[in-house]
């Protein structure tokens, strides 16, 4: 857990008055093994570990915080936990959670992601949110592949009384397409595209997400991911970047105990923000994405 | 890694990040280095292939003690299989492609839609079941899970099915009452057919990382896992949290998934697992 080793790092340094700097190395250490453990990726692990200890060494020694205007001062324990705090809050800001919505009459949003992460249900969600936020949503379901994807998405549209669009009869560049159309002529204003999930590894259906795009040309794409996902998010985040320059992602799952270190990973390796987490399976359980909330997750 | 000068520094990190790219785990990782240090002398430790080749040993050595396929035993019918796991994991197509095998060596499979909850799960399994040729028992939305696994165990009695396969709904092992569910559901199959369910397998994502470990823990605590499938493995990730979870959980590891079609299982090969793992 990452906790574990956070605490750790802050023991080794307790009640000490001069830190040397074989003590940050240690503690360093510590905070290592801990965020390979959340699942941060490899190679971003290493940045972060060596932006801390060059500013721990830096700075770490009769430093003072100041907190709403007092100068405090703190021990080298907590201003080195503050060190890792502020660079992991600012490794996963700035908080960009807007979506474009604003230049078309009907504007579009496209989920993309990886089998299972959670598209569909978040789909749902999004639409759920954007309709209490005043705008006139419409689902569009993309995904002709998955046994019942379609009756899973008219489910979920039936439940939020939110129209969903579907013409399995046609390639999903083409319902996509036509998809502004259909929302148009029924007053809606911003659509969202649920695709079928895919891996990276598979050209023709990573293909078909550049199809939909050149076809749909969605402002908004949104990469959907498993919060408990390992060291690959790095590559399958790069891959979907490349492919499509997406918009932002969304975390999902984050209800669970995953420490979701593949936030880090992906904000890390793509600079595209967070723009919302899923909290749960149901459809009220969709947050815009706050830095400070999973920075102290992962911290504890 | 730092504890020992004799394996070079470069060469530690190299390996090192080999190996935590797979997802093996940085605390397996070190198990690994540490278990390998008597095998071979300081000299060769500097060398990176030959500790490599070492760790491969040691690694499918792990793996091959919980290499074990999903046989039906003479005498049991119907064989009852439970199959859980996390959200989105792959449970629903795997119990696809699990009959399917069945139904090809001759058997009779009737597949229960254990999982009331999710929009067209229902649906999305009795698709399934039309097309590898299995029985379908059909819940209504909302009825409850036990009730549906009771009621299907019966059907499969009734009309002499030789495999019972029940789908759950996916939930996350941090969910208490989710949890007592399952073990609601295995206590009501127990109670109509003593050693019923016969199977409880744990579906596995290949794209999760450390957290399956976690989950592994808390299903096997919960329910006693009988089984393990690891799914997803057509896909970038190499699935190593297995490495851990086998040397840690004497749990067997029948299957592997390998694609989202009907025929994409695989039974688990300890040698090919590592094999791909270091591709
Ligand atoms: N606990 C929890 N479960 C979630 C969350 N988001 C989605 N799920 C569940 O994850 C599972 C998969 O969700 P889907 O929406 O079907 O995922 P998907 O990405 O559309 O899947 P494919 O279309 O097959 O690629 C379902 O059981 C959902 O209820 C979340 O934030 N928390
Ligand atoms: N590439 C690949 N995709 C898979 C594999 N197994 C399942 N999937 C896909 O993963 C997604 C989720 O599969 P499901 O069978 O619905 O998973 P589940 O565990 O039943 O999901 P919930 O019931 O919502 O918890 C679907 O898109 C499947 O096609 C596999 O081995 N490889
Ligand atoms: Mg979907
Ligand atoms: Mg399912």
């Amino acid at each position: 857990m990452i906790t574990e080793g956070f605490k750790k790092a802050q023991l080794r340094l307790t009640g000490k008055t001069i830190i040397q700097e074989r003590h940050i190395e240690e503690a360093i250490r510590d905070i290592r093994v801990s965020l390979l453990e959340a699942d941060v990726e490899f190679h971003v692990v290493k940045g972060f570990t060596e932006r801390v200890k060059a500013k721990a060494l830096g700075e770490i020694v009769q430093t003072r915080v100041s907190h709403a205007g007092k100068k405090l001062k703190v021990g080298p324990q907590e201003h080195f936990i503050k060190i890792c705090y502020d660079e992991l809050v600012s490794l996963m800001g700035p908080v960009d959670t807007s979506l474009d919505l604003g230049n078309r009459e009907v504007n579009a949003v496209m989920m993309v992601g990886l089998q299972g992460s959670g598209k569909t249900t978040t789909t749902a969600k999004l639409a759920r949110h954007l309709k209490e936020k005043g705008k006139k949503p419409m689902m569009v379901a993309a995904d002709v592949y998955r046994p019942a994807a379609i009756e899973q998405l008219k489910v979920l549209g039936k439940k939020l009384d939110i129209p969903v669009f579907s013409a399995p009869a046609k390639t999903p560049p083409e319902i996509c397409r036509d998809s502004l159309e259909a929302a148009q002529f029924k007053g809606c204003d911003v659509v969202i595209f649920d695709t079928a999930g895919r891996t990276i590894v598979d050209e023709a259906l990573m293909r078909e997400l550049e199809d939909i795009k050149t076809a749909a040309r969605p402002e908004n794409i949104l990469l959907v991911v498993d919060a408990m996902i390992g060291q690959e998010s790095v590559n399958i985040a790069r891959e979907f970047d490349r492919r499509l320059d997406m918009t932002g992602f969304i975390l999902t799952k984050l209800d669970g105990d995953a420490r979701g270190g593949a936030a880090l990973s992906i904000k890390e390796v793509t600079k595209k923000p967070i723009k919302f987490v899923g909290m749960g399976e149901a459809l009220d359980r969709l947050e815009e994405f706050r830095p400070d909330g999973l920075a102290s997750r992962i911290l504890g | 890694f730092a504890g020992g000068t004799d394996i070079d520094e470069d060469v530690m990190s190299r390996l090192e990040e080999t190996l935590v790219g797979t997802d093996i785990g940085v605390r397996t990782a070190y198990r690994l280095f540490e278990g390998i240090r008597e095998k071979l002398g300081s000299a060769s430790m500097k060398d990176a292939s030959s500790v490599m080749r070492v760790i491969r040993q040691e690694i499918a050595a792990i793996l091959k003690k919980r290499q074990s396929w999903l046989e039906l035993p003479e005498g049991v019918r119907p064989f009852v299989i439970m199959v859980t796991g996390v959200n989105g994991s792959g449970k629903t197509t795997t119990i696809a492609k699990i009959a399917r095998r069945f139904i090809g060596d001759g058997r009779s499979v009737i597949i229960a839609s254990g999982d009331t909850f999710r929009a067209a799960a229902v649906e999305q399994l009795e698709h399934w079941a039309g097309k590898v040729g299995a029985d379908f028992v059909k819940a209504h939305e909302g009825a409850d899970p036990s009730a549906v696994a009771y009621d299907a165990l019966e059907a499969a009695i009734a009309r002499k099915k030789d495999v019972l396969i029940i789908d759950t709904a996916g939930r996350l092992h941090t969910k208490e009452n989710l949890m007592e569910e399952l073990k609601k559901t295995k206590r009501v199959l127990a109670k109509k057919l003593p050693g019923a369910p016969h199977s409880i397998l744990l579906v596995l994502d290949a794209t999760i990382g450390q957290n399956a470990i976690e989950q592994t823990r808390q299903f096997h605590k919960a329910l006693g896992v009988t089984g393990i499938v690891l799914t997803k493995l057509d896909g970038s990730s190499k699935g190593g949290v297995i490495v851990g979870i086998a040397d840690e959980f004497d749990i067997p590891i029948h299957y592997i998934g390998i694609g989202e079609g009907m025929d994409d299982l695989e039974a688990f090969d300890a040698d090919a697992f590592v094999d791909a793992l270091f591709l």
